[in-house]
């Protein structure tokens, strides 16, 4: 028997489907209908009309800005390591960083890391070359070398950024996966405190599979932020909320298109606003 | 298990007397939720549990002393017939070439899968060869061709040129005159929301009358990956899909919700980056890896 107040069953069975489409994942969208049937109950929220904004109010909490500023080393460079896997957007992701620190009058240096795809270099080299900025490359094929060469470099050359670019890998693929804890740990021994910041790009068209991709990446390398590619499409990314929930990471940035302009900070305003568009 | 679920779930509706038809209604329930974990689109989830309850009630599981096992094998049944008919053939046109065209969002594994596709067509003993129309993305004519000398086959580029739909064009010419068979067009990843990008990728449809259009999807896309099939298979008329990256530990309900939106096949999943890491598509092993 259930005493009480409750909220309709039918705006409830509604905001699930809104939710479940929005890629929360049945698990969030349950949480949250149960702890807004609490709330109802209890008179934190005054009737069904209020759910949604009461809602959106909770979401918006979610990110504070502390968490979705970017980690400035005070001795420069700082060290971005930029991680996700197949195609998720990183090698865009780093370009479109690379050109928000040089409008910011910074001097920036890429490392081309991923040294075992197709013309993945040619492909961060185009963007250093459009946007102006230096780029290390390798000459065989290992990624931890490079790494080892870009740090050197970024400290000769007195870079303030240094944003490393890394091959797309499943976090199924564990010796990949070993192959970029490594990586993290080059950066850790040549620069003091850095990686100062680790993004894993995810692809805002991931379904639930993005929490094991976040999951498995911050074990790895301890992930500081997500930067959530292809915002611009119709995904609506709700994922990030379940991955805050479960691994306990902000957003930071998002992609919103294929150019280095299509990039902004996190809002966590507009993006809940626009799951319940 | 879903077969554990629906054990458990009967043995307590048993329990209190008979079996009524919304006790199979509340059953599917677990059903529901295990297609949403897998990341089959909320309403092809909704459609396919109202298509296994009319099933169920048909096949009279209320009568049946095992009613856990035939809704398991129910399911199965529907989620594998749903999925199929299983078609990996390729269908050659003669007199040649057999052009085949793909297109997909951002990322989804083209280029790679274009690759694929040209070994595998090599040992079924054809002449491909592949063109490059994606002029937008840095390097991608460079990827392509990489993956044309890993293959072994000639990768048709135009220098310089900028409109996709002439590369798209001239290749037929380049394919007639080097007695290439097939000719398989990759093409740049687009959002089908794009308006500019969709009506470029109808206009080298409408260039080379491809005799097959696959599009090509992430298995680990969520629930938006209705929104795209929807749009592409529209737009440009799809022969077939491939699923990419089920080398990964997604469940791969976007195989569900693309099959059910669009109609079209699944001719075969990437496994892989390397260039023989693709497979036909299998149905029931589809089926099972969704439900988990
Ligand atoms: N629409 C849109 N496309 C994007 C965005 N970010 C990246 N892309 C596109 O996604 C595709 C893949 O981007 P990449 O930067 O090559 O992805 P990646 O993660 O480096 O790929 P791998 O190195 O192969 O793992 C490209 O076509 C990009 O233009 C975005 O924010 N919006
Ligand atoms: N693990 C795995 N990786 C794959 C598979 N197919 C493609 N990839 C990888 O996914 C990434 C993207 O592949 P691409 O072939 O560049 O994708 P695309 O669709 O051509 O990308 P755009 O042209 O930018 O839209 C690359 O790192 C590929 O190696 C697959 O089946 N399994
Ligand atoms: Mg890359
Ligand atoms: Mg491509």
């Amino acid at each position: 028997l259930v005493s009480g107040r409750q909220l309709d069953e039918d705006l409830m069975d509604e905001l699930e489907a809104t939710l479940i489409q929005a890629d929360f994942g049945v698990a969030s969208a349950m949480k949250i209908r149960q702890d807004l049937q609490a709330a109802f109950k209890d008179k934190r929220i005054g009737s069904g009309d209020d759910v949604i904004g009461f809602l959106k109010d909770e979401l918006k909490k979610y990110w504070p800005p502390a968490d979705r500023s970017l980690r400035i080393s005070p001795t420069p460079p700082t060290v971005v390591l930029v991680a996700g896997i197949n195609g998720a957007g990183k090698t865009t992701s780093v370009a479109k960083l690379a050109y928000q620190f040089k409008s910011e009058g910074k001097k920036v240096c890429l490392a081309a890391a991923d040294t075992f795809r197709a013309a993945a270099v040619e492909q961060l080299d185009i963007w250093a070359n459009r946007i102006g900025v230096e780029i290390v490359k390798g000459s065989g094929s290992d990624p931890a070398a490079v790494v080892y060469d870009a740090c050197d470099a970024a400290v000769g050359r007195k870079a303030d950024i240094l944003l490393v670019d890394t091959a797309g890998r499943l976090h199924t693929q564990d010796n990949l996966m070993r192959e970029l804890t490594k990586i993290r740990n080059v950066v850790a021994k040549k620069i003091p405190s850095a990686p100062h910041e680790v993004l894993l790009v995810l692809d805002a068209t991931t379904g639930q599979n993005a929490i094991n991709q976040a999951k498995a990446f911050a074990a790895a390398i301890d992930v500081t932020g997500i930067f959530l590619a292809k915002l611009d499409g119709t995904a609506k990314g709700g994922i990030v909320v379940a991955i805050r929930n479960e691994v306990n990471l902000p957003v930071k940035f998002v992609g919103l298109g294929e150019t280095y302009e299509d990039v902004e900070p996190f809002d966590p305003d507009q993006f809940v606003e626009a799951l319940f568009a | 298990s879903l077969t554990n679920k629906f054990s458990d779930v009967f043995r307590r509706m048993s329990g209190r007397g008979k079996i009524t038809e919304q006790n199979v209604r509340e059953s599917i329930q677990q059903v529901r939720q295990a297609l949403l974990e897998a990341d089959v689109n909320y309403k092809v989830a909704r459609q396919f549990c109202d298509q296994v309850v009319q099933k169920a009630i048909g096949q009279e599981v209320i009568k049946s002393l095992h009613p856990g096992q035939l809704m398991v094998k129910i399911v199965n049944d529907e989620l594998t017939a749903l999925m199929g008919p299983v078609d990996p053939r390729i269908y050659y046109v003669s007199p040649p070439p057999t052009i085949i065209m793909l297109a997909g969002l951002q990322g989804s594994g083209k280029t790679t899968t274009c690759g694929k596709l040209a070994k595998l067509i090599m040992h079924q003993g054809k002449h491909p060869m592949l063109v490059a129309c994606d002029l937008q993305r840095p390097a991608a004519v460079d990827q392509l061709t990489i993956i044309g000398q890993q293959v072994g086959v000639p990768v048709f580029r135009i220098e310089g040129e900028k409109n996709p739909v002439k590369v798209a064009r001239s290749s037929l010419d380049q394919a007639a005159a080097t007695g290439r068979d097939v000719v398989i067009i990759d093409t740049a990843g687009r959002l089908h929301i794009d308006e500019e990008m969709m009506k470029q990728a109808e206009d080298i449809a409408k260039a080379t009358r491809p005799h097959q259009i696959y599009l090509v999807c992430d298995a680990m896309t969520g629930q938006d990956a209705v929104n795209s099939a929807r749009e592409f298979n529209q737009r440009l008329e799809l022969d077939g899909v491939i699923l990419t990256k089920f080398d990964s530990d997604a469940r791969g309900g976007a195989a569900l919700s693309v099959k059910a939106v669009t109609g079209k096949p699944i001719k075969f999943i990437g496994v892989g980056e390397k260039l023989d890491r693709l497979e036909e598509f299998h149905a029931d092993r589809m089926a099972s890896r969704i439900l988990g």
